[in-house]
Formats: structure tokens, sequence, C-alpha cells
């Protein structure tokens, strides 16, 4: 019955598909599955009900569609998927996408600084892994062949030198790479280590930054280079494209209700939130009436 | 014993079923959980459905407190109730979902799918 959520196999080896219209084939975003229930939602609960409607509505990462399919399949073959060590032996894989505002100046990009609300992430979870993950687009005609030697990319959290991770690109065969780009992946987990208390945990940013810096296979590093001419600018990037942090980690609560009680708090409105907060109660009072039928 | 013929199975209106796996397709879309449920938005949960009734069988996995419990209420049903059918063995499925800030989170529900039903 769970296949039916999933797009088919052919569809997977064909060609990638906008992650739109997988979401659409396969698995409904918010906004459609909302779209049917807002008019009658909107007249039922009236203002509430109409502001959450209008708010914007999540769409889903294809990294986290792909991670979804990967592991739901491997779950029917009998396959636990905290074994799979792309999992990080988590149950629990969170994505935040990148807040971080532009910089517009012309000038070059020697730094740029992402932005996470890691805010939500609960305490009572244990961390095992943490990812940044940046697309970095083909370089372009402006890239110049010309450009030799040993790119490092380096990551460290903002206002910070303490080197978290690094790649090393090779220019040469950068430029002459067909490929529309690719994900680069940096392990930042030690920046979200260790992790402070509850209440200091709220509202709280996690800033990293991204430098690269240039350098041969005989020299030493040099001198910082421009992210933008790297494929790294931020400039107009469709959400698909939007960096992302990915959190991994191992849940302790194991039953649905701790997000159940979390979208309730969210959408106060909302009549699943009111279905939910009746069941409880319906139940109590069906207990004590029966209980009441017995004396 | 009444009600059993030689092949050891009732027939009539007496006859109950046995303690065994039943479906139950779960709709999240039907629940109002399609807001904060990406995928799946529908699956096989199962459910256990049956009577525990005497003589158990012993691909129920009874415990020893269902045998006593079991026995007890052939002995006398108004003392006793008879065991319960319950899930003895359950999977996990993945879910993908927004949290409360709007991120997109997978995670691994434990105990969402029946395997198999017993008494206890």
């Amino acid at each position: 019955c769970q296949q039916a959520t999933i797009p088919p196999a052919a569809a997977a080896a064909a060609p990638a598909p906008h992650p739109r219209e997988s979401a659409k084939a396969g698995m409904r975003t918010r906004r459609e599955s909302k779209a049917p229930r807002l008019p009658r939602d909107a007249a039922r609960k009236g203002p509430p009900a109409a502001a959450a409607a209008a708010q914007p509505r999540v769409e889903p990462h294809e990294y986290m569609l792909s991670l979804y399919r990967t592991y739901s399949i491997a779950e029917k073959l009998g396959i636990n998927a905290s074994f799979f060590q792309s999992s990080k032996a988590a149950n629990t894989i969170t994505s935040f996408v990148d807040r971080g505002r532009d910089d517009l100046s012309p000038s070059a990009l020697r730094r740029q600084k992402y932005l996470f609300d890691v805010s939500t992430l609960a305490d009572k979870e244990e961390l095992v892994g943490a990812e940044l993950r940046l697309f970095r687009k083909a370089p372009g005609d402006h890239f110049s062949k010309a450009q030799t030697g040993l790119a490092h990319l380096q990551v460290s959290p903002c206002l910070s030198g303490r080197l978290l991770d690094s790649k090393a690109l090779d220019l040469q065969k950068e430029a002459s790479s067909r490929a529309d780009g690719d994900w680069e992946v940096f392990d930042v987990w030690q920046a979200l280590q260790p992790r402070q208390p509850r209440k200091q945990q709220q509202q709280q940013q996690l800033c990293l930054e991204l430098r690269a810096v240039g350098g041969t296979r005989t020299h030493g590093p040099g001198q910082m280079l421009d992210l933008r001419s790297l494929g790294l600018g931020r400039g107009a990037r469709p959400q698909q494209e939007k960096a992302l942090l990915v959190v991994f980690t191992r849940s302790r609560l194991k039953n649905l209700f701790a997000e159940l009680r979390q979208e309730r708090e969210n959408q106060p409105g909302h009549p699943s939130a009111h279905a939910l907060s009746r069941a409880p109660a319906a139940h109590g009072h069906l207990r004590f009436q029966s209980r009441r039928t017995r004396r | 014993t009444a009600y059993n013929n030689r092949h050891g199975k009732r027939h009539g209106k007496k006859a109950r079923l046995r303690c065994s796996k039943k479906a139950l397709h779960v709709n999240f879309k039907e629940l109002g959980w399609d807001d904060w449920i990406i995928a799946p938005l529908e699956y096989e949960a199962y459910h256990c459905e049956g009577v525990c009734d005497f003589p158990l069988r012993s691909h129920l996995e009874p415990t020893n407190h269902a045998i006593i419990q079991t026995l007890m209420n052939s002995m006398d049903p108004g003392s006793t109730p008879p065991s319960c059918c319950v899930p003895t063995k359950l999977t996990p499925i993945s879910i993908l979902y927004t949290d409360a800030g709007n991120n997109v989170v997978y995670k691994q529900y434990e105990d969402m799918v029946v395997e198999s039903c017993g008494c206890r």
C-alpha cells in the first residue's frame, strides 16, 4: 500500500524530474494537500485558519525526498535504514534551509555566511552527525581555463577561525567539467557540539562561513578566491539549490505524540489540532461515563 | 466441545474468529494529518482481532500468564476474561514531515505496522 505513495522505479531511472513534479507524482506538498480544505476550514475556523493558510508552505528538498524513498524502500525489504552508512545510525534526519541574505555588492565574494535556524532541534535527541550541503554550479565561460592549481573550500563557524571541514578542488579539472553542478558536502558536526541547555537553545541560529583559498599542488595555500567564480554565489538560487544543513539525530521519543503536540501548539485554530485536543477528552469522558454506569 | 466437528472447527453462530492479523488501512489525509505529513499519505498498519480461547495455538506465542488466564476463563468465564489479542511484533515506517519550524524532517517511527498478533 505504501508503494502507491512512491514514484515508480522507472521514474527514478529516467532523467531526474523537477522536484516539484516528483513531489506531485508521489507525494503532495503541504500546499497541494491542504488546498481542497482551505475554503471549508477558513469558513469554519475564521481568521486563525485563514492566517495559517496564508503562510508560505514548504517545498521538500529533493535530497530529503530521495532519502525518504531510499529508506522506505529498504524498510519494505526488511533492511533497517539506520544501518545505512549515510544515515549515521540516526532515526531522525532534519533539514534546515539556508536563511542567509545575499551580498549584492559587485566586488569579489571572499566569504559567504550561511544561516540556519536550529531552534527546533530538541535537546532530548542525541546528535550523531551534521552536514552542510552546498550546490556548486558548473563554472561558466567566465571561469578561465587558464586557472590551474587547487582551491581549498573551507567551512568554519562565523566569528571563529576554527576549521570544521575543507574540500580541495582541482580547478583545471573543474574547467573542463561538463556537469551542471554538484553538491559539496562538509562535515559540520562540531559546530553543533556541545549543545547548549534548552532555554538558551531557543531561537538559536547556526552561522557557518565558507571561504576558498587558492594554492598549487607544490606550493602552500595562497590568496582567498572569489566564491562566485567557483560557482558558489548565492544570488537568485531556486529553493532546490539553496544550501542545506542536514542534522542526524537519534530520537529517544518513539511515539507520534511529540510531533502532534508540537503541531497543535503551532496551529491552535487548525481542525486536526482540535481533533487531537478533543480525542483524549472524549476518551476520558467515555471512560468516566462507563465507570459511572458501572457504579 | 459441543460446537466442534471432527476436524476440530466450529460452525454456526457461536463460531468466533481466532486471534489473527487483520487489515487496517491508515489514510493520514482522512485523519487530517496531511497538513504536516508529506509522505506517506497512507499505509497498511494492520490490527489484531479475534478471541484468545482455550486451547491457545502455539503460533499465538502466548505468555505463561496468558495460558493460565485462558485456562481460568475456560473453566469459569464469569471469573476471568479471556486473554487479549494484541500485536506481538511491530515494525517501523519512514515518515517525511514538516516540523514546527517548517523544516522537512525524515523520521523512522517505531511500532507502526503490526507484523504478528498473539495472546497476552
